[in-house]
Order: C-alpha cells, then sequence, then structure tokens
C-alpha cells in the first residue's frame, strides 16, 4: 500500500537549502576574476517513507525507506541533488594566463529523495 | 574553508595560489564569452557539454596565451615573432582548437585602408633569447584584410597540433604584415603611419581550447 501523501510541507523534509558562495569572503578573488560567486545550494532533510513516493525520488529511494522501516539498521534514504546546473568560471593561473573552464553540474536546482 | 584551499585549487587546476601580483587584464574576447555564457545559464538555456562552442571544438577549458615575442627589423609593415608558452597547459589537458586574435586597433575616417595582407608562418622550437628565426617557416595562414580595424582571428588549429605533436614548450609564428596600395596585390608601400601605429599597438592573444579526459569522458562531436 502507497502512504499517504505529507499534508503539508515540513521543513525538516528534504529540501533545497540556498547557499551563495562569495569569493570575496573566502579571499578567492584574487585569481577567481567572474563570477564574484556563485549559488551553489544544497540538499537536506528527511526521507521518511510516507514522502520517498513524492518528494522527486527514485524509485530505490522509496524501497530504501520501506527497508529502513523493516530494518531500522538499513540507512535511510538520504537527500541528494535530483537536478544540477553548470556554470562557467573565468580565473587567473600562475603563469599570468586567463583561463575559462567550464563545469558541470555545480549548481543545485532541484533535490529529491535518492 | 581555509583547508580546502588547496582542494579547491587543485580542482581549478592549479597546483598552487597565483602569488598576489597585478591582476592581469581579461582579454575582451574572453569576457565577451563569459558573458554571454553567464546570460544564456540565467536563461536556464542549456549548453551542449563538454564542448567550446564558441570555437566549434570539444572541450571544457579556453585560455587565452598572451604573446611574449618581439617586434623584428624588417623592410615589411610589420614583423612580429608572435610566442606562446604552451607550458601553461598541463599534460592532462588536450588542445583540441586555437585561434589566434589579432588586434588591429580602432577604426576612424581618417585610416581606413589601405589593405593589408597577413601571413602567418609556424617557427619551429623558438627561443624568446635566441634571436630572430632563421627564414621563414611553413605558412599556417594567409589573409587579406581590406579595411584593417577591430580584432582579427586566425584559426591555426594546424600549427597547435603540429606543436604538440613534437612537444613544444612554445608556439612560434612569425606574423608578416605587408600593405596593399589601392588594392592591387604587389604593389607594396609603406603608409608610415599605418604601419608605425600597428607595431605600436598590435596585441597578440592565442586562445586554445582544451579537453581534461578526466571531466569529459563523452565529449560532444563538434558540429559540422
Amino acid at each position: 500500500a502507497v502512504p499517504a501523501a505529507p499534508q503539508a510541507a515540513s521543513r525538516s523534509l528534504c529540501h533545497r537549502h540556498q547557499l551563495f558562495i562569495s569569493f570575496r569572503d573566502l579571499g578567492w578573488h584574487k585569481w577567481i576574476i567572474a563570477p564574484k560567486g556563485f549559488m551553489a545550494n544544497y540538499c537536506q532533510g528527511e526521507c521518511p517513507l510516507s514522502v520517498a513516493a513524492y518528494l522527486n525520488s527514485s524509485n530505490y529511494a522509496f524501497m530504501q525507506a520501506l527497508m529502513q522501516v523493516v530494518d531500522p539498521t538499513v540507512s535511510p534514504a538520504v537527500c541528494v541533488p535530483t537536478k544540477l546546473s553548470p556554470i562557467s568560471m573565468l580565473y587567473q593561473d600562475n603563469g599570468d594566463n586567463v583561463i575559462l573552464r567550464h563545469y558541470e553540474d555545480m549548481v543545485v536546482d532541484e533535490c529529491g529523495c535518492g | 574553508l581555509a583547508l580546502g584551499e588547496r582542494d579547491f585549487l587543485r580542482f581549478l587546476g592549479l597546483d598552487a595560489a597565483p602569488p598576489p601580483r597585478q591582476p592581469q587584464p581579461v582579454p575582451r574576447v574572453l569576457q565577451k564569452i563569459a558573458r554571454e555564457r553567464e546570460a544564456a545559464a540565467d536563461a536556464g538555456l542549456a549548453r551542449a557539454p563538454c564542448t567550446v562552442a564558441e570555437l566549434g571544438a570539444p572541450g571544457d577549458a579556453l585560455r587565452a596565451l598572451p604573446d611574449r615575442g618581439f617586434l623584428l627589423p624588417s623592410d615589411s609593415c610589420l614583423q612580429r615573432l608572435l610566442s606562446f608558452n604552451l607550458s601553461a597547459i598541463p599534460d592532462r589537458e588536450q588542445p583540441t582548437a586555437a585561434e589566434l586574435g589579432l588586434d588591429l586597433g580602432p577604426s576612424t575616417y581618417e585610416e581606413l585602408g589601405p589593405a593589408l595582407e597577413l601571413v602567418v608562418s609556424l617557427v619551429p622550437q623558438p627561443g624568446l633569447r635566441a634571436g630572430p628565426p632563421r627564414g621563414r617557416g611553413r605558412a599556417v595562414a594567409e589573409q587579406s584584410v581590406p579595411r584593417p580595424h577591430g580584432v582579427l582571428r586566425v584559426r591555426l588549429q594546424g600549427a597547435l597540433q603540429h606543436a604538440a605533436r613534437r612537444q613544444w614548450s612554445r608556439l612560434g609564428l612569425l606574423l608578416d604584415v605587408q600593405v596593399v596600395e589601392d588594392g592591387e596585390p604587389g604593389r607594396h608601400r609603406h603608409p608610415r603611419a599605418l604601419c608605425a601605429r600597428l607595431r605600436r599597438t598590435l596585441r597578440a592573444t592565442l586562445l586554445v581550447a582544451t579537453l581534461d579526459p578526466a571531466r569529459c569522458r563523452h565529449p560532444a562531436r563538434p558540429r559540422r
């Protein structure tokens, strides 16, 4: 039987949290020319059986949550990125060269149970 | 986070933090590409993974290598040895495309024309202190420029591959600029003002696209 969908989104459930990484705050602005930082975001929250079927989850996340209910020693399903997007960074290397590098999967757009 | 700095630098492909020297000027072409990519990302437009679309080649990085060469005494309008440090490209990265950008300066009504003829030749293993190259090597690009202004782009994939095969640490190119008076090839003269300006202001940058197989296992095929 499929568990009932959660009535209201709880703050403790798996969801995307905003996280802006400022290169200036980290002192990395000395070699990173652009961007000034990026919205990295992160995933955090619980993936209980009652929501594992609804929260953008993989089928395996539901199975793992189910197994965890049966056997508490099984680790629970975890909150992970389900959609990521890239960024390009412009920076300077040790030889005064300027490099534009493309990094796939750097920004968390969506989270789900996995 | 301070502990993570070394890991982050390695992630960027750097062995150590660049020393706090004068920040390098960012070539306009890289600024433009970076702005366009940022705008596309903000608009949610998807990019082909592991492709440097701007050069139509596979890759995940685009380097602007500054010219470390020098002017050569010559009867031409301008002759310059262009020298680019290829050792800045780590061994693990494969060069996939190269484009030479020659900034011919702004255009004004007084300086429209005359036309130029540019020849770029490969110089085997140039050394900065070795003096001028002996003779001209294989021509890798020849181009007529009817209205010399702005940035001229010359594709140099063959020259880069040649240098990479021979594991040269530098790419040396001989740039020879001749003036074509009245658009008639062969009637080369030396309009002093234009040539003097070019000798003073010409800037060269080599854009190199590279692919790191560890980051890009299945690069998209370049479009024809």
